[in-house]
């Protein structure tokens, strides 16, 4: 099982539809400071609902939209789609939608295949993948250090969590 | 439930001894602190470390370098115990010296035999260890671009 | 006293805007968010700035790059409020990429003109803007060994 | 003004007496994971009085004596000094010296010009060559993390210490 292709429509710094294809094994992004790559890594936690809008440096949902939202309508969203390669060569997505009113208001949708479903539902299915929201498979900047300044007890639970 | 947990920390104790002494010469283990009667609710996890045949030392007065690996290999050890098919790194090479980061590229390219390591790094050793590159930049007020990936 | 504050406050504020300027390609200010009564000792102090030509950011959501540097601008701000005769960094770069490591590097080099600078880097940019480098080493077992001066 | 010796004994990871010259202008100074270069930084806070033993990563000042002390009285001492090459060419230093008796008690002693004075004398003088304890000229590793995650408040309160 590996991740195939990442899709993000104006998320962040990300304009219209940008495509990434993945390939198994080791792969490594890099770039200017502020050019857009730990964003790569909050798109992957948005569509599989793994971290709060806090864990994506966002104080509230809303701003995960890219700032130069103009589609006439006066609302504004994002959609982050993950696609991955299954052990038997088929295709398996997760998707994410945040549609954001004029007054402010939001809501957010997750697709399993294009279908609706409850972020239980989305996580239920991740496990099955072996992919956990109180897993560390994701190691986000600023992590270590977070690791490093912990209390004892604060590292033990990490243990408790994954008991 | 007491039991799952000293199932968890006996499997990450010896994951963290091992990943450890590969990535720094060195000697590390996990000591649960906890009171007498085995209450483990008020227990404290300490990463006690001797990098490089230093005596032992706690954390606090290690260097930016050390630091890092230990909490990476504590990191790791986690990983190892719940094994995923795909993992994401954000500059987690930030405080290593060239010969770190040399080898914590090639345990990477190592564990990247099984499973999908997608990691971002500045770091040159890092990089050349890699299958291949994806570039991203952002011009001056437009959007980020995705570019080339090379192998 | 509030007097002295608020002097302090403008001086930093305004080298805080040239040397973020000159690091960052950018533009940032410092901001007191303080009550209606003038009541500084509830006041509040924040890093705003637009690296690059982005719109207005705070500190939380800008890039670990883009936070670095509007950090360090800060500290140099306050460096230049009440100079010293010489500075000591550790590492100030880590977050950095090449081409921002090299502008704070001439940075420094320029400042150098006028007081001294002891600077803890592993980075390629940085130890070739020096006049100098003092290698520091510690084999295993050993004591620190502080290494030739290269000119 | 600018520091032109710094003279370390058995000071963290150093041993019997260190040299270390210095010119002025631009100097890096680098080299592997835990040789030894914060700890430089720490022995310059260390004889100046700049830091508390936290500041130099220690949990009491006896750990800052080296680890390898066996000079047979059963106590243990590290000192530094500190040579600035003043403005008309003269030299003026400040040393400091950490006394661990082998129950554990310790004594610190200041020294400028190779007299005993106190703490306070000696941030006196600094003052005078424009060194200060609350200032920033000494940015350590870590120091940039901690103003990014500092509260509002907080940051105000440099300000604060500095008019
Ligand atoms: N909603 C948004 N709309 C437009 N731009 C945004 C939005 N949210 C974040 N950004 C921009 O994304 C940039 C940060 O990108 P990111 O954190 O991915 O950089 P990075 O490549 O990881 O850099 P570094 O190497 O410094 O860590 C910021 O400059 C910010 O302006
Ligand atoms: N009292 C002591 N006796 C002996 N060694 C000590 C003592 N205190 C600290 N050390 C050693 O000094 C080393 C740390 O040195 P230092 O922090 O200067 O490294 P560094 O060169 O800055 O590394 P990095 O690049 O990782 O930041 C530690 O490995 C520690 O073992
Ligand atoms: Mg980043
Ligand atoms: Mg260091």
């Amino acid at each position: 099982v590996h991740v195939k292709r990442l899709e993000l429509s104006r998320f962040k710094s990300f304009g219209q539809t940008t495509k990434i294809p993945l390939l198994p094994g080791f792969t490594v992004v890099s770039g200017p400071n502020g050019s857009g790559k730990s964003n790569i890594l909050d798109a992957l936690l948005f569509a599989l609902g793994l971290a709060s809008s806090r864990g994506m440096r966002a104080e509230r949902l809303p701003d995960l939209v890219n700032h130069n939202q103009s589609n006439g309508k006066g609302s504004a969203e994002t959609t982050v789609k993950v696609t991955f390669a299954l052990d038997d060569e088929t295709e398996w997505s997760v998707a994410r939608r945040l549609r954001v009113t004029q007054e402010g208001k939001y809501a957010s949708t997750f697709y399993i295949n294009d279908e609706t479903c409850t972020q239980s539902q989305l996580h239920e299915q991740l496990r099955q993948l072996r992919i956990y929201p109180e897993g560390y498979n994701v190691v986000l900047q600023g992590d270590v250090t977070r690791i490093i300044s912990m209390n004892g007890r604060e590292r033990r639970e990490i243990i408790d969590e994954l008991a | 439930r007491l039991e799952a947990f000293h199932e968890a920390f006996d499997a990450v104790n010896e994951n963290f001894q091992t990943i450890f002494a590969t990535l720094s010469d060195g000697d590390g283990y996990l000591q649960l602190d906890k009171s007498e009667d085995d209450d483990i609710s008020n227990a404290s996890l300490n990463l006690i470390a001797h990098p490089k045949g230093k005596p032992v030392q706690r954390l606090h007065s290690m260097s930016g370098g050390e630091k890092s690996l230990t909490a990476l290999s504590f990191i790791f050890a986690l990983q190892r115990y719940r094994p995923s098919p795909f993992y994401a790194f954000d500059e987690v090479d930030m405080f290593l010296d060239g010969a770190n980061v040399q080898r914590l590229a090639t345990m990477i390219k190592q564990q990247a035999e099984q499973a999908q390591f997608i990691v971002v790094s500045l770091r040159r050793p890092m990089i050349e260890a890699a299958a291949r590159t994806i570039g991203v930049t952002q011009a001056r007020g437009a959007y980020t671009q995705v570019l080339g990936i090379q192998l």
